[in-house]
C-alpha cells in the first residue's frame, strides 16, 4: 500500500501481513495486508483494527475492527459510542456509506478516523494531534505513520516506460496510456496520488485503485491542517524514480 | 469515580425536604437521580467504600419512601444532540473535549495526518 506519514513522507510499501500503523498511550491502529496480484510483492489492505484504550472518565477500551467486505458501523461489541462513562459519547462511531465508508471521532483525543472499502481493500486516514501521535513510550514498537516502513520494506518503484500496444504487466488489463488516462479522470494533478493510480493500475488492472487513490486525496483534503501541503511530487527514499520530470 | 458528585448532587436536591408522606414524591424524585448517578459512575467506583455505601443506602431510602424505581428524576431532560459537536453530555467532564480542554493551555494545537491505501 501507499503509505502518507505524520511526516508527510510518501512511500509506497511491501509491508505482508499484520503491520501496526499506531500504537500510542491512546490509540493503537494495525492493518493486515495481503498480496494483490500473484507474482508481485504488492499488497493491499485487507484488515484494519483499531483500539481506543480505556481513557480517564471519557471512554472504555473499545475495538472497531474492519475486513474486506465486513465495514461495521459499530465497535466489535456492539455499541456505537464509547462505553458508559459520562463523556461516553465522546467516541462515536459514524456510518456514511454503508458498508464503504464509516468514520470514527474520538472528540477526547482530538481524533478522526476515516475507514472506506474500495473493491476488495480498505484504505485508512487518521487526524489526530501531534501531541497525540508523540503519547509513546520507547518500549512501544514499530508505528509506520510515525517514521514510514523499514527501508527493505519499501518498493522503489518507477512507472515503466511506454510499450505501444502492449500492457505494462501481465495482469494488468491497462497500456499505460490507458492507466495515466483514467487516473486523470479523477486526479488532474500529477502528483504522488496520480502516479500511485497509474502504479496500481498497471500493477493490479483494477480499477477500484483509481477511487482509493482518489478518495485518499479527498481525505488528506478534509483532515490535512496545512492546505498547502495536499499535493506530494517526492517520494520519500526516492533514489531513482523513473518519471523523474517535475510534478506540474 | 465520581460517587462525591452524586452525593452532592442528591444532598443539594434534598436539603430543603422533611422526611414525611407529604414529601416522598420529591425524595423519590431525588433517589431515582441519585442512583441513576451511580449506576453511571458504577464502572468506574468498583470497590469504592463510598460508591457501595451509596448504593445500599439508596435502597434503604427507597423502601423507606416507598419508592418505586421507575419514575421522574430530578435531572433535567438532555437536548438531543444537532450535531456532531453537541453529542457529548452536558454534564460530560471538560477532559472528553480535547480542544476545550486545552484551551487553557495552548489554543491551537498542531494536528497531524497519515493515510494508507491502495497497493
Amino acid at each position: 500500500p501507499h503509505l502518507r506519514t505524520f511526516t508527510d513522507d510518501f512511500q509506497t510499501c511491501k509491508v505482508r501481513g499484520a503491520w501496526p500503523l499506531i500504537d500510542n498511550n491512546y490509540l493503537f491502529v494495525q492493518v493486515t495486508n495481503v498480496a494483490v496480484v500473484p507474482g508481485s510483492s504488492a499488497t493491499a489492505t485487507s484488515k484494519l483494527t483499531v483500539i481506543f484504550k480505556n481513557f480517564q472518565e471519557c471512554v472504555d477500551q473499545k475495538v472497531y475492527q474492519a475486513e474486506t467486505d465486513d465495514l461495521p458501523a459499530a465497535f466489535v461489541d456492539g455499541s456505537r459510542n464509547g462505553g458508559e462513562k459520562h463523556g461516553a459519547n465522546s467516541l462515536r462511531v459514524l456510518e456514511r456509506v454503508a458498508g464503504q465508508h464509516i468514520e470514527i471521532h474520538a472528540k477526547y483525543i482530538g481524533t478522526t478516523i476515516v475507514v472506506r472499502q474500495l473493491g476488495r481493500y480498505l484504505t485508512f486516514a487518521v487526524r489526530l494531534p501531534e501531541e497525540v501521535a508523540n503519547s509513546f513510550e520507547d518500549n512501544q514498537g514499530l508505528q509506520l505513520c510515525l517514521k514510514g516502513c523499514p527501508t527493505n520494506e519499501r518498493m522503489d518503484w518507477r512507472l515503466p516506460q511506454p510499450r505501444k500496444g502492449g500492457s505494462a504487466a501481465p495482469h494488468s488489463a491497462f497500456t499505460r496510456e490507458a492507466a495515466t488516462a483514467k487516473c486523470r479522470e479523477r486526479l488532474p494533478v500529477d502528483d504522488l496520488y496520480f502516479r500511485s493510480c497509474v502504479f496500481d493500475l498497471l500493477t493490479t488492472g483494477d480499477v477500484n485503485f483509481t477511487l482509493a487513490a482518489y478518495y485518499a486525496f479527498e481525505d488528506v483534503k478534509n483532515l490535512h491542517s496545512n492546505k498547502d501541503k495536499l499535493h506530494i511530487y517526492q517520494r520519500t527514499a526516492d533514489h531513482s524514480e523513473g518519471n523523474s520530470a517535475p510534478g506540474r | 469515580c465520581r460517587i462525591l458528585k452524586c452525593n452532592s448532587e442528591y444532598l443539594s436536591a434534598t436539603s430543603g425536604l422533611h422526611v414525611g408522606t407529604e414529601e416522598s414524591a420529591e425524595f423519590c424524585i431525588a433517589l431515582r437521580a441519585y442512583s441513576q448517578c451511580t449506576r453511571k459512575t458504577a464502572r468506574a467506583c468498583r470497590g469504592d467504600l463510598a460508591y457501595h455505601s451509596a448504593v445500599h443506602g439508596i435502597e434503604d431510602l427507597m423502601n423507606q419512601h416507598n419508592c418505586s424505581k421507575v419514575g421522574p428524576t430530578q435531572t433535567p431532560a438532555r437536548a438531543q444532540p444537532t450535531s456532531l459537536d453537541c453529542m457529548v453530555h452536558s454534564d460530560a467532564p471538560e477532559l472528553c473535549n480535547y480542544e476545550k480542554s486545552l484551551q487553557r493551555h495552548a489554543p491551537h494545537p498542531n494536528y497531524t495526518h497519515c493515510g494508507l491505501f491502495g497497493d
